[in-house]
């Protein structure tokens, strides 16, 4: 089992720099096991954006810190992958540069993985192959609406 | 194993009995401020097992039941019911289709229900135990929560891969 | 010394109140002075948006509690005004008719306070009196840029 | 008093000398992923005395200077100056500008001027106190910190007050 673990770890590692790679379009990525004073063991991340050198995770910005952890997510999702997958306002963070490169990546998962995405994002709204609108025309009552990609701007939902 | 449908009624802002018909492929839910998408990640996440209040927002379970609203009375029960696509015959015991149901009393009494027939809480879990299906945080990525991950200290990391392996 | 925190509490808890109905478009708001049970003094905040029930602030939405929030800081704010403030992507949780409620009240601070805003939202940009854009034409180094606001879709810089 | 301009030198992305002129009224930074908007909060934090290395994303001061890049070497010093508005004549015994700068050598070391003269620390701190400016949260209101009050414990939530107070 610890073998098992060892094996699952590099396979996640792999993943991980992948991933990375491809949501930031370049960089590098990597992942350490690591032991605490207690003699606990933990995993550290490691995160170049392109063009940057490595330094601690927490100076990262907040688009790049929501797309590391994307990428780690994604890579321990490809270990063992659900069938559906629900991401809420994910890409509330990021530029419309990396919203593209998120939903090609989304997009190749299609077919065997079944995304639910909670967005604001106009751009991801576009890219949806189906739309549910939500809204209360009753206070503080939710209620169903199917949206028409077509005509998007008049069909989403107003506060 | 798709997710057919989910159904839910008198659960958080769901009072009414609302269908979500859900397709293969990519489907965005969108809506202003409060109006309820969240709600459904927390329904979701409740009909597979979820035990922690805190993991949906709530102080306690029976704040997931409908409390009222301006003009609406609070109700008495909420209930979630996730419906499977089975035709590729994933779990063979089980027909086309699959039902989870899970119902919440205010008293604090629950229920669930597997295709409409009642069993117990250990026998969903099992089930989808049985599936692979996990609630983590790779299957259910949680709104502000993204870089959790990244600010958890290096142990808390440990759990979740040890959930992956 | 204590008289002068009751007043202070007073306004600020008038100021939440009011914030919170503009922002929100309706609804109401309060601030509770407790006692823990340490004895040690606390606030406790209680939030109602239009239309729906008084609940715990834990169960409100990603943007209503951006939005309290903000109502609560510039509650604060109002009682010892800076003479700048400096905004970073507090919009991003916001929908758009929140988003322009929110752009309202910072044009009525307008004049005697600097809004400095940082923003990937659209709608925010067009409200603004000008524009800086940041760019990394080399890559990991900062450069500013001075934007023009008519054609914004091609002067924002993109990644 | 308001902000006429910021200069920032080997100030985290900012490596070489970048001056961003503030015009009264509403301003609006933009800019794709990483690319310093917040950073330039963090160097208004940082000249208004910021001596928490934490809450500019950092573990030690040293990491605030520019540390190289995939082309660019690092370098040896941080530098940010902030330029203020005195023509109301709010501060009665400077004159219609006021500039405070703050410098971070590598080795550690720090400087600090006002109008280009060197002080210490605490006449930056002092200046800053008789103007009113505080860096709350409430003044510089952070990236993914902005329900962080809500989330607070209600003693925490004290300490706020008391300082608008
Ligand atoms: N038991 C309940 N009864 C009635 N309303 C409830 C209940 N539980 C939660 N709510 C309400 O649900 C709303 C939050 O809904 P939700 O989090 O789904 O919004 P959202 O659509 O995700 O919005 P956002 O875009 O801001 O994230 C809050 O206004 C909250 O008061
Ligand atoms: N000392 C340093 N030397 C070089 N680069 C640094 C230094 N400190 C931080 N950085 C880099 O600055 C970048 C973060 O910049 P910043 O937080 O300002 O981005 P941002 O424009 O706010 O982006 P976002 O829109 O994603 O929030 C990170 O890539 C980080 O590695
Ligand atoms: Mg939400
Ligand atoms: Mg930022």
């Amino acid at each position: 089992s610890e073998r098992r673990f060892e094996r699952t770890f590099t396979t996640i590692r792999e993943n991980f720099h992948t991933m990375f790679r491809r949501l930031f379009g370049g960089g590098e990525a990597d992942l350490k096991l690591v032991e605490t004073e207690e003699k606990e063991r933990g995993i550290e991340i490691e995160a170049k954006p392109p063009g940057k050198r490595t330094q601690s995770i927490a100076l990262l910005s907040g688009g790049e810190k929501a797309l590391t952890s994307t990428a780690l997510l994604f890579a321990l999702y490809m270990t063992k992958p659900s069938p559906f997958c629900f991401l809420d306002e994910l890409d509330a963070p990021l530029d419309d540069a990396n919203t593209d490169r998120f939903m090609k990546i989304l997009k190749e998962f299609n077919g065997t993985t079944q995304f639910i995405l909670i967005t604001h994002n106009k751009h991801t709204m576009e890219l949806a192959d189906s739309l549910y609108g939500i809204t209360m025309e009753d206070p503080g009552v939710s209620k169903v609406v199917s949206v028409r990609l077509s005509g998007l701007q008049a069909a989403v939902p107003a506060a | 194993l798709f997710i057919k449908r989910l159904e839910l009624s008198g659960f958080k802002t769901f009072v009414r009995r609302t269908t979500l018909n859900v397709d293969a492929g990519m489907t965005g839910i969108v809506g202003p401020n409060g109006c309820g998408k969240s709600n459904i990640i927390d329904a979701v996440r409740w009909v597979l097992g979820e035990q922690s209040a805190k993991a949906l927002r709530a102080a306690r379970m029976e704040e997931l039941v409908f409390h009222g609203s301006e003009r609406e009375k609070p109700v008495g029960m909420a209930e979630v019911t996730l419906t499977l696509d089975n035709e590729s015959g994933v779990l063979s015991k089980q027909g086309p289709e699959i039902s989870l149901t899970r119902r919440l009393y205010r008293s604090g009494e629950s229920e669930y229900l597997i295709n409409r027939s009642p069993v117990r809480l250990k026998d969903i879990t099992d089930l989808i135990l049985d599936t692979g299906i996990t609630t983590g945080a790779y299957v259910i990525m949680e709104q502000g929560k993204i870089d959790s991950v990244l600010t958890a200290r290096p142990t808390e990391r440990m759990a979740l891969f040890e959930e992956a392996a």
